[in-house]
């Protein structure tokens, strides 16, 4: 067939699928080597500050890695999901993949995991990612996640805690109310997952 | 998030994700891209498909089975995303989310909602190629 082999990947990431589809046609490796090998390129570059190291900082300013490979011969999967502290997350995720018989690992034990099969620990956060995260702490936390909580997340960084039930009885709210937007906040090209 | 969707000349199937995730999240909060069948999910006997978006909602909805399982229907990989996202969109009419899907023969097609367009790339044939970036319009 001639459109085989092929590679297509979200966004135009084209380092990725150029890295990808190389690896297939001239190394002649199997296709998840190439898919590794393409997602691992856009770790390396951080594409648009939504893959890899030093993008999309948490609450806390950190930055956590989730990777997954699925091979659909086979229906074996690897996954690794809020990795903290090891850049290669598709590389891990083969680990996973191909040294367990486990499916997804989390946090850090998938770290712990990751240093045990050779990886560096090593911190995500860059002078980038530090900046984006002071930015939002000094707008007031905002956007964030949080609803349903005092004091109001809209004005304040907490710490929060849950509205009670008898709040809302007493202010004639229903959960509906307080529930403004039921989706995250400013998702897009440069922020997605 | 990069999701990815690869193909050898065999037609063994592929697909995988990499992600740092929402900016901003509440730490310990997981999006779709590792989660299977949302994120990604793959079987060589009818194709693949991978996701990109707002990870809470489309996580919720399984996006990539189910479209997966829409090309195991008989529909095109075009079709098979807009109807993936079209189960979205029925509960939430302004999510932001993309699809890429391929078929084991090497059809491919995206879908997108919440955007003016989404963007993806391609690279196929067997000899060295330029990778193409297209465009679908939401």
């Amino acid at each position: 067939d001639q459109a085989l082999p092929l590679v297509i990947n979200t966004w135009a990431f084209t380092n990725s699928t150029l890295r990808a589809h190389q690896w297939l046609v001239v190394g002649e490796s199997d296709p998840i080597d190439a898919l590794v090998e393409g997602c691992s390129v856009c770790e390396r570059e951080q594409c648009d500050g939504t893959v890899g190291y030093g993008g999309s900082p948490d609450e806390n300013g950190e930055t956590t890695l989730d990777a997954m490979i699925m091979d659909g011969s086979t229906m074996n999967i690897g996954a690794v999901a809020a990795m903290r502290d090891v850049k290669h997350a598709s590389a891990v995720a083969r680990h996973v993949l191909e040294n367990t018989k486990h499916t997804l690992l989390v946090g850090e034990r998938a770290t712990e995991f990751a240093v045990q099969m050779g990886f560096k620990r090593e911190s995500l956060q860059t002078d980038r990612s530090k900046e984006m995260w002071e930015q939002w702490k000094n707008n007031h936390c905002q956007p964030n996640f949080w609803q349903n909580v005092i004091p109001s997340p809209s004005m304040s960084c907490g710490p929060y805690e849950p509205i009670s039930d008898n709040a809302i009885t007493q202010n004639h709210w229903t959960s509906n109310e307080l529930n403004e937007d039921d989706h995250g906040p400013n998702f897009n090209r440069f922020n997605h997952d | 998030t990069i999701g990815m969707i690869v193909i050898d000349a065999e037609g063994h199937v592929v697909a995988g994700t990499s992600t740092n995730g929402a900016r901003n999240k509440i730490p310990g909060r997981v999006g779709d891209s590792p989660i299977p069948g949302s994120g990604a999910y793959a079987d060589s006997t009818v194709g693949a498909a991978a996701a990109t978006g707002d990870g809470d909602i489309m996580m919720r909805f399984m996006p990539s089975l189910l479209a997966v399982e829409g090309l195991r229907r008989g529909l095109n990989p075009t079709q098979a995303g807009e109807t993936a996202l079209a189960r979205i969109a029925v509960h939430y009419p302004n999510f932001v989310g993309g699809i890429v899907v391929a078929s084991s023969d090497g059809q491919y097609g995206a879908a997108c909602h919440g955007m003016e367009e989404f963007p993806y790339s391609v690279a196929e044939g067997s000899k060295e190629t330029e990778v193409v970036v297209k465009k679908v319009k939401c």
